[in-house]
């Protein structure tokens, strides 16, 4: 099965 | 003062239902260069980012950059009480609390305006890199929300693998499973049927069907519709506004447990 992540581990706050 | 004026008021209506899905509240930033939007659901999953250039507005004034945070579900139903056709201006004073839409029939002979109380909104924003994606497919905007409808029926999740061949999106669920194949197609008469493929390597990424089918609200913006891909990283999904700007969604991947 399968996870969802978020954005925030990808794209840094600014 | 702040004032941005739109014959094909219309547009605007549209992008308010290409994002109200997702957000609830967002941030409308005005400068000079135009009105921009960057602001993630709820979840954090998905995020949209829009720009509307200033140049693609019929008349636009920005004497200082503004901030206008809006309740997306009460600036919904006032752009219900523009008609397709009304010209739209919004417009705010520097350091407003309020904005006011103004809508104008084509003939000028009914005006209404409403003002809307603004919000002010901790908003977060994200620093999105530039990245060059494994995969970059354009595909009639038509077919995908088609796409994304029909094998929401099937699973809670969406495959979207893309070879140089074609691109296939994959569902699985109780009932059984279902697939849809596109193959590269570049040779129709209408260049909007095209299904256009870039790819640099081969990619295969999961995603939940309910965000793709959100994006699909911004179907009626433009004819065609680009996903972009890389392994382990979020989807883009751009929908480009014709002299005007994009709305662009980004949604996180599923990863296997």
């Amino acid at each position: 099965s399968t996870s969802q992540i978020t954005l925030p581990v990808f794209f840094a706050n600014q | 003062m702040f004032e941005a004026r739109l014959v094909q008021g219309a547009l605007l209506k549209k992008v308010l239902e290409s994002i109200k899905d997702l957000l609830n509240e967002a941030t409308w930033e005005c400068a000079a260069t135009g009105i921009s939007l960057q602001a993630m659901d709820s979840s954090h999953v998905s995020l949209v980012a829009l720009n509307l250039r200033s140049d693609g507005f019929d008349k636009y004034r920005c004497d200082r950059n503004v901030s206008l945070g809006m309740n997306l579900t009460n600036m919904a139903k006032i752009m219900k009480c523009a008609s397709n056709d009304d010209v739209i201006t919004i417009k705010a004073q520097d350091d407003a609390d309020t904005v006011t839409f103004v809508f104008e029939t084509p003939n000028q002979e009914k005006i209404s305006d409403y003002e809307m109380k603004l919000m002010n909104l901790d908003t977060e924003h994200l620093g999105i890199p530039d990245t060059d994606y494994s995969c970059i497919v354009k595909m009639p905007s038509v077919e995908f929300q088609r796409i994304c409808r029909d094998l929401s029926q099937i699973g809670d999740s969406v495959v979207i693998s893309c070879t140089k061949e074609g691109v296939k999106f994959s569902a699985a669920g109780d009932l059984g499973t279902g697939n849809v194949k596109l193959a590269q197609n570049a040779n129709v008469d209408k260049e909007e049927e095209a299904v256009v493929i870039e790819m640099q390597e081969p990619v295969s990424l999961t995603f939940a069907c309910r965000y793709l089918n959100s994006f699909t609200k911004a179907t009626p913006l433009a004819p065609q519709v680009q996903l972009s891909m890389s392994s382990d990283v979020p989807l883009v999904v751009e929908y480009k506004l014709e002299d005007m700007g994009y709305v662009r969604y980004y949604l996180a991947p599923k990863i296997e447990d």
